[in-house]
């Protein structure tokens, strides 16, 4: 563990629970993609299975299973709890288009052809392009609350942070996996335009506009 | 060659 990848994860449980928070505060989930979050929760499933086949250490599960949890909870207040809040007619992304390729690719491109290989493959692949409905909903409706772009931001920072990470852990340990870093470049990328945005925009107003 | 790291990362 290094404090990169330290600093990641707290970055990207802020960002979880950040949006539990707002949700469950606000009792309102308008500006939300409720799509980028079955996204994640998909994510968190495919990828944290090994919760029943390996321990690794009590942070690990820990984090896994707050994780999950924080997930399905936040999908739970979008689609049950708060669902007249939802804003449908915004959230219009065509989510078939980012699993199938990505449930393709993973078959095609893994480090092992194996059910529990594939399916974390499969995570990898989709958590990169997982914010996109979220994204495009904000370029339709124009705006975007503080709060989601706090969420944005530490949801974005901790993927940069597994970056260091990797580098970290090449030049120290290393270790060296592809199909992790050339997904992670990918998805920090997406957020690059987002994170311009975020720092040039500081804190003018209570609502940030993003160019469409 | 690239070295698998086992899964110790979330």
């Amino acid at each position: 563990m290094n404090i990169f990848r330290l600093t990641g994860d707290l970055s990207h449980l802020a960002a979880i629970i950040i949006l539990l928070l707002k949700i469950w505060k606000t009792r309102s989930c308008a500006g939300i993609s409720g799509k980028s979050q079955v996204l994640f929760a998909l994510v968190f499933t495919t990828r944290y299975l090994d919760l029943l086949t390996s321990f690794i250490s009590l942070y690990n599960t820990t984090m896994k299973i707050i994780y999950i949890g924080c997930a399905y909870a936040t999908v739970y207040l979008i689609y049950m709890k708060f669902k007249a809040t939802y804003d449908g007619n915004h959230d219009t992304f065509r989510v078939e288009f980012l699993v199938v390729p990505v449930g393709g690719l993973a078959f095609l491109v893994n480090h092992d052809f194996s059910p529990l290989e594939i399916l974390w493959t499969f995570s990898i692949y989709l958590e990169s392009v997982a914010i996109l409905p979220q994204l495009f909903m904000i370029s339709k409706t124009g705006e975007a609350e503080t709060i989601t772009t706090h969420y944005l931001f530490f949801l974005g920072l901790y993927r940069a942070l597994y970056l260091i990470n990797w580098i970290w852990r090449f030049y120290f340990e290393g270790f060296f996996d592809m199909i992790a870093i050339v997904a992670g470049v990918v998805q920090t990328i997406l957020y690059c335009d987002f994170f311009y945005l975020y720092v040039t925009k500081g804190e003018s107003g209570s609502n940030k506009i993003n160019p469409a | 060659i690239l070295k698998k790291k086992k899964k110790d990362e979330l």
